[in-house]
């Protein structure tokens, strides 16, 4: 049969690969002779190929002696792959479009296999070929394709070189754990893969980071909806520590990355995983040099690199959705039907559970509540830099009173989300935090609350305390920040009733 | 809460968890320096 | 909303019902780091993705080979060695054994370690023998004396006590260490 007959030329190429160098000519002549013979010349027969090759190296990794080499097949498979990649003449037919269709049979295999062996599947080939895949073509593509010397391939090549890894992240944004479960380690593994990730954290133009937010969030989702308060289930936590140990790792390498994506990282962040939260916040990019927050004579106002806005990857007026043009039309012209509309339209339109300290469902649109807060922020920090910090450090500015207003007319909920999503902007040193810095601490010291200043209070200090009892880090600007409230004259912390009441959290402040 | 389905095939992906070893680059060709000799017992075995 | 919420977090009787601590409060992150390769909590200025093995460190039991890249001035040098065209082999403790000589001890260390089982495990043997280093049976590592001192022999002459330098094959390097000597132990 034609399966048969491809089965065979696969496995002649398994053993080709046995016994010469990967760089040997004889690998090119035989690919050139597959091509020739039309083993690969339509569409139907790469389907079948790239079907029988995979069945093949999988069936071969289930029947190998555990203790030999298991993955002989696949690792020939993974090469094949790159080669035809390299070599094939892709006039005709573009390279994206041939590799989306190898990764498409590839996922109908994969698939497959899951549905039919369900708990008993085994990850670890289709793992083993991805990683190999990473690996191969890391070896191809290094220096710019060097080792390709038809200059017209390698100019292709080069081209081609980022579209590889974003079709390989958007499969692994298919396969991600909430669809295959079974996969789900495995899937983590690769995202974190050294042949993967730091790539597409380096791509040109960070070509690759929108898909990787995706990634992370793919992640990030999966543990927020099987996290249980209490109770979590072993796997899930186990889970929750490959995640953290990645999170800390791209902090080293990459913190830019967190600092540039906070905003949606956050989104999806479970609200009970405070210490990942503060892994996130409190990255800083390279070369910033922080001052020391617990510096009893710092003042952030002092602090030059407060000049600097931070990057936002992702602009949060996307997410603004029906509330853009009254925000920014408030922004530019306050008025209280304005400040109404926005103030009313926060709400979902059911509840939503949700895995909270001290709450379990939300009936907010807190992710449009995080949009508004960070947009304004945003638009304070360049309003500042186009005319003067006195047009935003000034509680009469628009900035200002569109956030006290969400407060003031806010029900606890709602009060409570507008403050978490300040807080979220208490980071390193920069505009974003010395603005929300100001705009909380006189918040806290406002008397435009009337009789529900002390629950804003309250609100306050409890958002800023969660984030500093835990273990580290701790994010400068939140530090800073609680500082700045326990050395104000203003207002003693440990006066405030809600503070006295609760003997423990009395005793943490008298501490601090 | 996690389908039964669900919790088994993640625990089933858990034991499975691919590790440093199935991460590693593939050889697929090894070019051997030299022959294969009887060496003393003391000396290491694993390269 | 309010800071009572805190409570179960922050209250030891209160915490194993409630939250899972470790995630709320979190942990020590400083052998996590460790584990990394960030040391001191500070950013290391490796790159710890380049050759992360497994987001667990479980599964992290051996190195992965990271991405590198060899020059093409590097491969098929020939006539290493006096082997004419192609790359040079030690299939022959006779023959090969002159080759064995010109190399240096670390390349001499890294072949034995490499090579199990191996014609070229046993020529790295002679050779380092003949340069005084001794192969120590059960720590599995080549010593040599410190030429600037002088051995005490045991009485009985089963052991001596002295100072050597080892060959650590973990840290690649040579240390010296005092150390006491059965002569049944090496080789």
């Amino acid at each position: 049969t034609n399966k048969e007959r491809m089965l065979l030329v696969f496995t002649e190429w398994v053993k080709l690969l046995q016994r010469v160098p990967s760089d040997d000519v004889k690998v090119a002549v035989f690919i050139s002779q597959m091509i020739e013979k039309g083993v690969l010349s339509e569409t139907n027969n790469v389907i079948e190929f790239t079907k029988a090759a995979l069945e093949l190296s999988v069936g071969s990794f289930k029947e190998s002696d555990p203790t030999s080499e298991v993955f002989t097949a696949t690792d020939a498979f993974s090469k094949l792959i790159v080669n035809l990649l390299v070599l094939q003449d892709f006039s005709e037919v573009d390279r994206s479009s041939y590799f989306k269709l190898i990764f498409s049979v590839i996922t109908f295999v994969f698939s497959e296999d899951q549905g039919k062996t369900e708990n008993t599947f085994n990850e670890r080939p289709y793992f083993r070929l991805f990683s190999s895949l990473l690996c191969d073509w890391e070896d191809i593509s290094s220096h710019n394709f060097v080792k390709v010397e038809d200059q017209r391939c390698r100019a292709q090549l080069v081209e081609f070189n980022k579209e590889f890894y974003r079709v390989i992240a958007s499969f692994l944004h298919a396969y991600q754990p909430i669809a295959f479960p079974g996969f789900s380690f495995a899937w983590i593994t690769l995202i974190s893969h050294r042949m993967f990730l730091p790539k597409m954290l380096k791509l040109p133009e960070k070509a690759g980071w929108s898909q990787l937010v995706l990634l992370f969030t793919d992640l990030l989702k999966f543990m927020a909806q099987y996290t249980k308060k209490q109770d979590v289930p072993d796997a899930v936590s186990v889970v929750y520590k490959g995640a953290l140990r990645v999170f800390l790792a791209v902090a080293n390498d990459a913190p830019e990355f967190l600092v540039e994506n906070h905003y949606e990282l956050l989104n999806n962040l479970p609200h009970v995983y405070m210490q990942l939260r503060n892994v996130v916040l409190s990255a800083f990019p390279k070369h910033v040099s922080i001052p020391n927050p617990y510096n009893p004579k710092l003042s952030i106002d002092t602090v030059k690199i407060c000049d600097q806005p931070p990057n936002v990857f992702y602009d949060p007026v996307h997410d603004l959705k029906t509330l853009k043009k009254p925000v920014d039309n408030y922004l530019r012209i306050p008025s209280a039907s304005l400040s109404r509309t926005i103030s009313s339209n926060v709400f979902r339109s059911e509840y939503e559970k949700d895995n909270g300290i001290g709450f379990d469902t939300v009936s907010v649109d807190v992710k449009l509540i995080n949009a508004i807060v960070l947009h304004v922020g945003i638009e304070a920090a360049l309003e500042k830099q186009r005319t003067t910090a006195n047009a935003v450090f000034n509680v009469k500015s628009s900035y200002y009173t569109l956030l006290a207003d969400l407060l003031n007319d806010g029900t606890t909920e709602v009060r409570f989300h507008v403050v978490q999503a300040i807080a979220n902007q208490l980071r390193y040193p920069n505009a974003h935090t010395q603005w929300f810095n100001y705009v909380l601490k006189n918040f806290f010291n406002s008397e435009e609350w009337g009789e529900n200043k002390t629950e804003i209070q309250e609100i306050i200090v409890r958002t800023l305390l969660e984030r500093i009892v835990t273990n580290k880090p701790h994010c400068w600007g939140i530090i800073v920040t609680f500082t700045d409230l326990l050395k104000s004259t203003e207002c003693s912390l440990m006066d405030l009733p809600f503070v006295k009441d609760v003997p423990e959290v009395e005793l943490i402040i008298k501490h601090l | 809460t996690m389908p039964a389905e669900m919790a088994s095939q993640l625990e089933s992906s858990l034991l499975n968890c691919p590790d440093s070893l199935d991460a590693d680059t593939p050889h697929l060709y090894h070019n051997v320096l030299s022959l294969p000799h009887p060496t003393s017992i003391f000396f290491p075995n694993e390269p | 909303y309010g800071l009572s919420a805190l409570l179960p977090l922050i209250r030891r009787e209160d915490q194993s019902p409630d939250y899972d601590s470790s995630m709320t409060l979190g942990i020590d992150l400083s052998p996590v780091l460790h584990s990394l390769g960030i040391p001191n909590n500070q950013p290391s200025r490796n790159r710890v993705l380049d050759t992360f093995q497994s987001p667990w460190v479980e599964t992290s039991r051996s190195e992965v080979e990271p991405k590198f890249f060899v020059p093409e001035s590097f491969k098929n040098i020939p006539n290493v060695l006096q082997s004419g065209e192609r790359p040079p082999a030690f299939n022959s403790v006779q023959q090969d054994h002159a080759k064995i000589s010109l190399f240096q001890d670390e390349t001499l260390f890294y072949l034995f370690y490499k090579h199990p089982g191996s014609v070229v495990q046993e020529l790295t043997y002679l050779e380092l023998r003949k340069r005084n280093w001794r192969y120590h049976k059960t720590l599995k590592v080549w010593l040599t004396k410190d030429p600037m001192m002088e051995p005490v022999v045991a009485p009985g002459g089963a052991s001596e006590r002295g100072s050597y330098v080892f060959f650590d094959p973990q840290r690649w390097e040579k240390c010296q260490r005092d150390f006491v000597l059965f002569y049944n132990a090496i080789m």
